[in-house]
């Protein structure tokens, strides 16, 4: 079973980039478990027809005991398996605290070993990382974690802050950085600034993801781009970015 | 004592419109402390040449109990007082933690007493309001919030989060959210979309800020550009903001 998370500042694509990810490994063949840690908690959202499914957080509150599996996973295209952590409310407590919800309670139902999936994928903001936002790395739920980014100032700031706190945890945990993901937001010498960033933090840029309007046509329609527009060369950059992250020989080359 | 705080998603120009915000008071007469709460520890350093003033966490780390004033207080442009919270190392801790260190220790050392400021303006990270990042509304250091925001949709995401917490903190403390300041990205629409944020979290658009290069010229001397080009529109559009937020009547409309 792999175990990925997908970090970055937020607002630079980690929701988009994971869903299409999610549901281009699925469409490979792989049984995938998507799990959403931002507390805006719509990391599922298009891979489950455009609605925002009941957090985890959200059921504690309305069930505080009686909760199943039935009550927080829920699936969506293609079979993906999609959790959302949630957040409190803002200014109450730890913004991260719903992700450490979510983790104690799918532990708690062994929610791993009753659905097996192939990849789990965490989909995790990384604005600050800390408390409930540090656990995939430091809690050792995560083994590669991949940070999405663009050439904007403050989405490489936000790549160094994880991969600093990544390295903070190397001797503990074993959740190793396996690289950026530029997602473009047509800055100027955008690929080379991602690659100088990617070097500064002894990583690699391992894939790119060209600005596209296939994203919020198919968002239009609550879908990801691989569901909504499954032969376009945009679609191919997800699945060759799925080639990427599962380090399989990529199949098209997206940089 | 006026005692603001400016809050926004990082990266959106919260130290560089307070650092002018500062800048410009000091020009009009005002006696302004500024405290940076961002662990990124560089919200006052286009007032003191360019350089990171050593922070609070720096200062407990290295010195543990001896620290005065002037171990954190720093005099900068026109005598306008320099403080930085400072942040732990990613993934260490809350992240938050260095401002409340920095209230706790200005507070021993009775920094307001001693320096009697007419103006204070924290300097806060707005992208998850919790923790330390919460203290400025919560713990009643701040009357005044103001949010900086462009017309990007993850900035005013965040401006929502911001109001909703200082919403949650109405009956305990007596921040308020005073207005958005739209500080431009060359969004399409952009007013429009800030103004109508505005009206959905009960505020308004008190001031606008144009993007502009006299910003990044300014920065490349280590300066604010009311300090750099005092003659210029850019300058009076940041000597307007400061009577737009000292509720005297703008000088200058900037929207
Ligand atoms: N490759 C892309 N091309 C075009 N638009 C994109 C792309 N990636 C993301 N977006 C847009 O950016 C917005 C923010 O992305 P999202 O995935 O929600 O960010 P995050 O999860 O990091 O907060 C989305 O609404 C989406 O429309
Ligand atoms: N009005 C503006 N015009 C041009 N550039 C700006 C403006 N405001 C901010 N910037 C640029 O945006 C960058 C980020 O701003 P900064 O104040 O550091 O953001 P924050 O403190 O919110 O993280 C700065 O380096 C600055 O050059
Ligand atoms: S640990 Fe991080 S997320 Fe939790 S309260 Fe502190 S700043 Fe907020
Ligand atoms: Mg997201
Ligand atoms: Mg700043």
């Amino acid at each position: 079973m792999k175990k990925i998370a997908i970090y970055g500042k937020g607002g630079i694509g980690k929701s988009t980039t994971t869903s299409n990810l999610s549901a281009a490994l699925s469409v490979l063949g792989y049984k995938v478990m998507q799990i959403g840690c931002d507390p805006k908690a719509d990391s599922t959202k298009n891979l489950v027809g455009g609605k925002l499914v009941p957090t985890v957080l959200d059921r504690i509150r309305q069930k505080k005991e009686d909760i199943s599996l039935a009550d927080i996973v829920f699936k969506g295209f293609n079979g993906v398996l999609c959790v959302e952590a949630g957040g409190p409310a803002p200014g109450i407590g730890c913004a991260g605290r719903g992700i450490i919800a979510a983790f104690e309670k799918l532990e708690e139902l062994k929610a791993f070993q009753v659905y097996r999936p192939d990849v789990v994928i965490y989909d995790v903001l990384g604005d600050v990382v800390c408390g409930g936002f540090a656990m995939p790395i430091r809690g050792g739920y995560a083994e590669d974690v991949f940070v999405v980014t663009s050439g904007e100032m403050m989405s490489l700031y936000a790549a160094c802050n994880i991969a600093a706190a990544v390295n903070q945890f190397r001797s503990k945990g074993y959740a190793r950085l396996k690289g950026l993901i530029l997602n473009a937001k047509g800055v100027d010498n955008e690929r080379e600034l991602v690659e100088k960033t990617a070097g500064e933090i002894n990583t690699e840029v391992i894939h790119c993801i060209p600005r596209d309007g296939h994203v919020q046509k198919a968002e239009n329609e609550g879908k990801t781009v691989v569901e909504a527009f499954p032969g376009s060369e945009m679609a191919k950059v997800y699945l060759s970015l799925a080639d990427a992250v599962m380090v399989n020989k990529a199949r098209f080359q997206a940089c």
